[in-house]
């Protein structure tokens, strides 16, 4: 991606001088009626460089009521965006990337020298030199983390119908459509049918494409990270209850499939530099499961070798696989009661959660950890295409 | 001897719900 960071005068402060009475021609232009796609080809984050810009001229003038002015105005125009485009990805990404920067630039800038370790000599002359906005960043603060929950709702209403289809129904393994269990081999479930219908792929292609919308637009990489645990976590849930509810699903078969799956996901993340998110290791349940389906019920030493391997699935989930467990065909056994007790009584000391089924809507705590630019405020230009024109570089 | 540079004013900001309640009131004034 072409970045458009041009040097600029020497005289050029890092300041965008406005008047209050543009103050509403600003926020619309550059954050309500604002698409991201203007913006492709210049630096990531533009619009929050700018606004810090004018931030720092209304402090440079020592004129409190317009630093709050022009904060509340883009505090509540990033709000009006949010609402307005609240199925849209790409709008949401590039709101919560905008609002991290400015964010981070309320730090960086702040004066703080916990904040300012990594400014070079020209970005400390670019500090605030009269307010101090910790208040501000708690509410910037608050707004990224609703922007966050916002796009992980998103993500996860366009990934949640593919999942079951694609994770335990689609069959990618060539040979296995020939093992499915008996009386299930002509079986689709109804939302294989048709257009509900999901391969892999499909998750997939999905997943490469939120994570190119929020690289290109300079999301900080701590955050992507966080949002691909979440969706990983969420595939995860999903697919397990699922699993947890369907006999026709819990067969040798399956868990070959879904474990073949598994694989597919952990080479993506190994793929796209996303395996120290913590993604794959939400997904242990569920490879624990699949492994499940795989090994042998029968003796004690198998008995041994579940409880040990089965250590992120609760004797709850367990059994309850062990008794939907359907055999391959007639030379297959069921999982007898009587191995079912003896898993029982080797995992009777375990304090395990009480619920069956995994909570899909659980959300994990974001963090948002400061993350300075080494961009400097005076190499920033303001393309044409903003009509930004009514701001004076000082 | 480095000058230590005059301590800022703090900026008093609402919070994200009070901001909430303040555009809705607004809106609601507004025809």
């Amino acid at each position: 991606r072409q970045v458009t960071v041009q040097r600029k005068e020497k005289d050029f402060q890092g300041m965008l001088e406005y008047h209050k009475e543009d103050e509403a021609l600003l926020i619309r232009n550059l954050v309500t009626d604002l698409k991201p796609q203007m913006l492709s080809g210049t630096v990531p984050c533009l619009p929050a460089y700018i606004l810090y810009m004018c931030v720092r001229y209304a402090d440079n003038t020592n004129d409190d009521l317009k630093v709050h002015s022009l904060l509340t105005s883009t505090i509540n125009g990033i709000k009006k965006v949010l609402k307005k485009h609240n199925d849209d990805f790409e709008m949401t990404s590039f709101w919560l990337s905008n609002t991290c920067r400015l964010l981070h630039c309320l730090k960086q800038y702040s004066g703080d020298e916990g904040f300012m370790t990594q400014n070079t000599a020209k970005q400390n002359e670019h500090c605030l030199k009269n307010f101090d906005l910790t208040e501000y960043r708690q509410v910037l603060s608050d707004l990224s983390i609703q922007i966050y929950q916002q796009l992980i709702k998103i993500a996860e209403g366009l990934l949640q119908p593919m999942i079951v289809s694609a994770m335990l129904e689609n069959e990618s393994i060539q040979g296995l459509s020939g093992v499915k269990p008996m009386g299930y081999r002509k079986r689709s479930s109804s939302m294989a049918d048709g257009d509900n219908s999901y391969c892999l792929e499909a998750i997939i292609r999905q997943m490469n494409c939120f994570h190119t919308v929020m690289c290109d637009q300079g999301l900080d990489p701590e955050i992507i990270l966080q949002v691909f645990k979440q969706l990983f976590y969420m595939i995860t849930a999903v697919t397990l209850n699922n699993l947890l509810l369907r006999k026709d699903v819990c067969s040798w078969s399956t868990g070959m499939q879904l474990r073949y799956n598994i694989s597919q996901l952990e080479e993506w993340l190994r793929g796209r530099n996303l395996h120290q998110s913590g993604a794959a290791q939400t997904m242990e349940p569920l490879i624990q499961a699949a492994q499940l389906l795989q090994l042998k019920k029968k003796t004690r030493e198998d008995a041994e070798a579940i409880c040990s391997l089965c250590t992120s699935l609760s004797t709850q989930q367990i059994v309850k696989i062990l008794n939907l467990y359907t055999p391959l065909n007639e030379f297959e056994e069921r999982v007898t009661v009587s191995f079912i007790r003896t898993i029982q009584a080797q995992l009777q000391d375990r304090n395990d959660p009480q619920q069956l089924l995994l909570d899909s809507k659980h959300m994990f705590p974001v963090l948002f950890p400061f993350n300075p630019s080494s961009l400097t405020m005076d190499s920033i230009h303001i393309p044409a295409c903003l009509s930004l024109e009514f701001l004076n570089e000082v | 001897s480095v000058q230590r540079p005059r301590p800022r004013v703090l900026l008093k900001a609402p919070t994200l719900a009070e901001m909430e309640e303040m555009t809705t009131s607004e809106e609601e004034e507004s025809p």
